[in-house]
């Protein structure tokens, strides 16, 4: 199991951090919010009131002993940059930074940091779809390849995946259909498709938008 | 296209807005800052100043006339609820409302908005299993379905997926491939796998868990 330290507790480090635990591994948390350091105490293996922009309160947190670290500062991007920084200087090499905009990200980069995201522009991204309709979910996987959940169209109500011949027909791979209840089951050549099933579709990005504005 | 109205110009708001105008949708933007507006302003189809706790401002900008609405408000909790509310009262429906925490996302579903996103929560769980180490990438689908990119197996190498059998001995279906240079192609049975290449992977939770868990 991995022990991983995480800097700034907001909704994003929260969130990292919880489910780091869930999952069974080890997390030492760290904020200069007396409050949050106290709520999340009981939650997490260790949790400690530190300003992580001083480089003796990293070396006091033997941060070099982890086998990574997330930077989840938000508004302060000079705490952001100075912490991951300072990190890299004691030696810690798999970092994870969350950064407010393009430049933020950039410097990050620059100085190191391995793995840099964009947690608000990124689920903007993925919302923006859904709010216009074009989709009930959209999930780029790479610049130009995306799974997303569509309405089966009326024309295939009653037809098994082996005779829509979806993927030579629309170049698209249906992975997994739901009844409209929420509970996604594997597909199979088999699977008849009914009125109102929901289906989970990948394949590139045009393939899958021309499929998604099918009736 | 969608014609959609945007309240709240941070991060979150923002990237919505701006996706929303790639994919040839209306968006008119709202916010409180006079910055961000002006910023705004060049990329969003209008871009005004108000305060939307006010229901003449609502009143005034028409908000019945948008196909939905994204109250994309953070920090300012009141603000927030105030602005579902006052959207609900003017005949809005297809609303979705970013939400702090669990008690304000409650609030909002009481009040009757349809959609609630969790925009810091969802990314924290998808990078929390990345920083661990699990998978190169976790996005779940529903309770208990799952998608991941995972490095192929050793075990795998300069075999097909028809030789694997991977759904009948995994319970998981391989999706797409990529060379390990972030570009996806889909997969087929006679997709050969090689050292280094890497899977998107789809299927229910533990199988997939399993699987990412082989050598
Ligand atoms: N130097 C620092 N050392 C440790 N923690 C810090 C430091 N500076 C800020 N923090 C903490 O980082 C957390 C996240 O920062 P902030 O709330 O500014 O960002 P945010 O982007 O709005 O966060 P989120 O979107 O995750 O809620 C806060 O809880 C804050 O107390
Ligand atoms: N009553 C209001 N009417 C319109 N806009 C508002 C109102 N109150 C706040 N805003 C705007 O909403 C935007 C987002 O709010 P805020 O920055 O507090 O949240 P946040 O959760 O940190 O945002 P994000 O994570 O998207 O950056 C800000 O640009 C702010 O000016």
């Amino acid at each position: 199991h991995a022990n991983v330290l995480v800097i700034g507790l907001g909704r994003f480090g929260k969130a990292i951090a919880r489910e780091l635990m869930k999952n069974g591994h080890e997390v030492l948390g760290v904020d200069t919010d007396e409050q949050i350091v106290q709520q999340m105490s009981a939650e997490l293996t260790q949790c400690v009131k530190a300003d992580t922009t001083q480089d003796a309160v990293l070396k006091e947190l033997s941060v070099k002993d982890f086998d990574s670290a997330v930077v989840a500062i938000g508004a302060d991007v000079e705490a952001s940059i100075l912490t991951a920084s300072l990190l890299l200087q004691n030696g810690v090499e798999n970092i994870w930074a969350k950064s407010n905009s393009e430049p933020h990200g950039r410097i990050l980069r620059q100085l190191g940091v391995k793995h840099v995201v964009f947690p608000e522009k990124d689920m903007g991204n993925r919302v923006a779809h859904m709010v216009s309709g074009e989709s009930l979910d959209y999930v780029p996987i790479d610049e130009d390849f995306v799974m997303v959940k569509a309405e089966s169209p009326d024309s295939f109500n009653g037809k098994s995946l082996a005779d829509l011949k979806i993927r030579s027909n629309h170049g698209v791979t249906v992975v997994a259909t739901s009844k409209g209840d929420g509970q996604y089951q594997p597909a199979f050549p088999e699977t008849i498709i009914q009125k109102g099933d929901v289906l989970v579709v990948a394949g590139q990005t045009q393939q899958v938008d021309k499929f998604c504005a099918i009736g």
